[in-house]
């Protein structure tokens, strides 16, 4: 459909894309870790998309099968949600992709 | 009116209140949290509602300036959010807190 090639596209050519909602807290913390580490991720806020934002969010659904926001993508690789980019950052494997990411 | 009668009622009769939303980490995080601490609070899920969900979140907001959840009672005493929580709980003033309050 369009609105997946739309989707497709959008994390292809931004090394770094949080779905989001504008509300919520868990979005707002992955966030924040990115703008602390000197990243400024592409924010779609699904909640100000009217109609779409559901439908984007059903989506992401089929497409990661995560159904949750947020919804974060490093260099067009899924990474997961607030918990599991937290996680990968205080591994230590956070910083590594996103300077992959944004070299390119 | 009415509704604020009730509000007042049930934070006054209720040890533990949490006004949450059942899809927000937020309010699941402070859920677990006591549910760790072995109290079992009288949760009020806004989002399960239907009309009166935003009429009891304004009303919270007038009675305690908070507008977002969760929103915390402790002993009829109004706690905070989740963070606000969590810092009670991580200076282990939390636990004295629900003592007092489960105590009666
Ligand atoms: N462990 C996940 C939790 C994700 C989650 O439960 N997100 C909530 C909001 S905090 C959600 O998407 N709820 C359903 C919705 O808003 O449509 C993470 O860290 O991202
Ligand atoms: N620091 C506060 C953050 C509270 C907050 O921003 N809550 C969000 C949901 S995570 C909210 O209520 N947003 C407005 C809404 O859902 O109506 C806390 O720890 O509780
Ligand atoms: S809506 Fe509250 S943490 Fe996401």
């Amino acid at each position: 459909s369009r609105l997946e090639e739309s989707v497709k596209k959008t994390v292809a050519s931004n090394p770094v894309v949080v779905y989001s909602k504008s509300w919520c807290s868990y979005s707002s913390e992955v966030k924040s870790l990115f703008k602390k580490l000197g990243v400024e991720p592409l924010v779609i806020e699904l909640d100000e998309m009217g109609a779409q934002g559901p439908q984007v969010q059903k989506l992401l659904e089929r497409l990661t099968g995560q159904h949750t926001v947020p919804n974060v993508f490093i260099g067009g690789k899924h990474i997961g949600g607030c918990t599991d980019t937290v996680k990968l950052y205080r591994r230590g494997e956070l910083e590594p992709l996103l300077s992959e990411a944004t070299a390119k």
